[in-house]
């Protein structure tokens, strides 16, 4: 079956939604078949391809409906081996009125069951906090990429944040692991960013070999430097490498795919 | 009374709790007696204070509980002129279980009314999303700053955001207007910032004498230049002011501070 990967972070803006868009599209260029799944009321991802929120159509929002839409009618083709379900606002209503109901944490797992067969990769692009989306995608993936900035705030975060994949390996999907940390928006000149890069490798070696779901938790390289191109693209409805993609964030984020790939190849 | 002002953007990443915290320490030695109340479980405001979350202590949270404690246990002495109330994880459950409530959206507006003699301003920092925790602080705010990148994306939410306002404006609190729109991270040399700036400022002029609660809300000058000490005065517990009082971004506060003082003098 395919790979599951949830790019989680409850802080925002730390660049879940540039990456999921970003290395799924090179993921797809190296040869998967790649789905990359909107988990944010914000609807952002779908604008990285020129796609408008459509409130009528079916989308992750209506997964979650009674009755729901079908996970196949939801499916948008992006590019070249790259699909996407886009998100809508009534996504909003999983966090606030249908939080309490009883099943909720898995609808997005199941639906990604009727699919698995065509895909080679699926990306799910989560909303900031840790709330009832973000849980549907830890419960739906097998691992976690943490998209973060090498700033002092951000390193705070997540020690919560990993407590969260704790608990739901711990309950609702004993197989979770987190396997990467990604850098993004790095400011390669800054010597309060190299303290906090050390402060996070750090502390993912202090984990090697123990009872945690992030024990071979690696920092992926390249960090994915600070490129206003990366800010543009959407705003053409692009990807940074339909955009210009030749920039260092199309140079970073290629090498980002291969640093994925290869790690996946050793496991 | 206090002026009352919710910094909001369901967006994360933008800047809300470094503009809650060094606009007002910067109102606070300009002599306004200031209070930051922080809206945020992940209670990063009190890290610019050198103060460590204490699940133990009265906080935001507890405001909330039953029976809920005294806002005034709940208040911590940061400078001269600059208190807060701090955080803690445990205000998580206000989204989460207590969501649903009959009465919660007005916990935070009551507990106000109960210290507003003792302040001239009153900044309220808020989570992103626009979830109970941000209608808490609309309901309990006079006006709206909203602190935003000039970046597409960020362009996007505005008119989502302010269509929360207009909602809450329409039902909980008949009187609430959004004055101000906050410029952080701003990268003065890109020509995709300038793009979006004048959008922004289109977006708020179309809007002049129109019935709706931003009529009269402007582009606060200046905007907050992208200036790596702001990231690292929280490392070391500091405000801006603090950490590097003639860095861009402490010139950049102090002059933001500046306009909203003559703002609130016209009105
Ligand atoms: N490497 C980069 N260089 C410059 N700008 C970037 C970079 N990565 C992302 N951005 C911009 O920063 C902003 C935040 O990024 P993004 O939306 O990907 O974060 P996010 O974690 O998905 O946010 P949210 O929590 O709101 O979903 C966007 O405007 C995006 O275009
Ligand atoms: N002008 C600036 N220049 C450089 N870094 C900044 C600037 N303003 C904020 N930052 C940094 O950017 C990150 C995000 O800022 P901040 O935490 O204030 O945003 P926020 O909107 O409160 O985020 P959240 O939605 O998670 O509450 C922080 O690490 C902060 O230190
Ligand atoms: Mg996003
Ligand atoms: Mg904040």
């Amino acid at each position: 079956g395919p790979r599951i990967v949830a790019l989680l972070n409850q802080k925002g803006g730390v660049g879940k939604t540039t990456t999921t868009v970003n290395l799924g599209a090179a993921l797809a260029v190296s040869g998967l078949r790649t789905l990359l799944v909107d988990m944010d009321p914000q609807s952002n991802l779908s604008l990285h391809f020129g796609v408008e929120t459509d409130e009528g159509r079916p989308s992750t929002g209506s997964l979650f409906s009674q009755p729901p839409s079908k996970v196949e009618d939801c499916i948008v083709k992006g590019r070249d081996n790259l699909s996407f379900i886009p998100a809508d606002t009534e996504l909003a209503l999983v966090e606030g009125e249908l939080a309490g109901r009883d099943g909720v944490q898995t609808v997005l797992r199941d639906a990604l069951t009727k699919v698995a067969k065509k895909f080679d990769v699926i990306l799910l692009d989560c909303p900031p906090g840790l709330g009832v989306l973000s849980v549907n995608a830890l419960t739906a993936a097998h691992e976690v990429f943490v998209p973060m900035q090498a700033q002092y705030l951000a390193l705070r975060g997540l020690e919560k944040l990993l407590g969260t994949v704790q608990l739901v390996a711990a309950g609702l999907n004993p197989n979770l692991v987190a396997s990467g940390v990604i850098l993004c928006m790095h400011e390669t000149l800054s010597s309060h960013g190299k303290a906090v890069v050390d402060e996070i490798r750090g502390h993912l070696e202090q984990f090697r070999g123990a009872d945690v779901p992030w024990r071979d938790c690696r920092l992926l390289a390249p960090p994915i430097r600070r490129n206003i191109k990366l800010a543009e693209a959407p705003s053409f409805g692009k990807t940074i490498f339909d955009y210009d993609s030749k920039c260092p964030g199309a140079e970073d984020y290629r090498r980002l795919a291969e640093s994925v790939l290869s790690m996946w190849r050793e496991r």
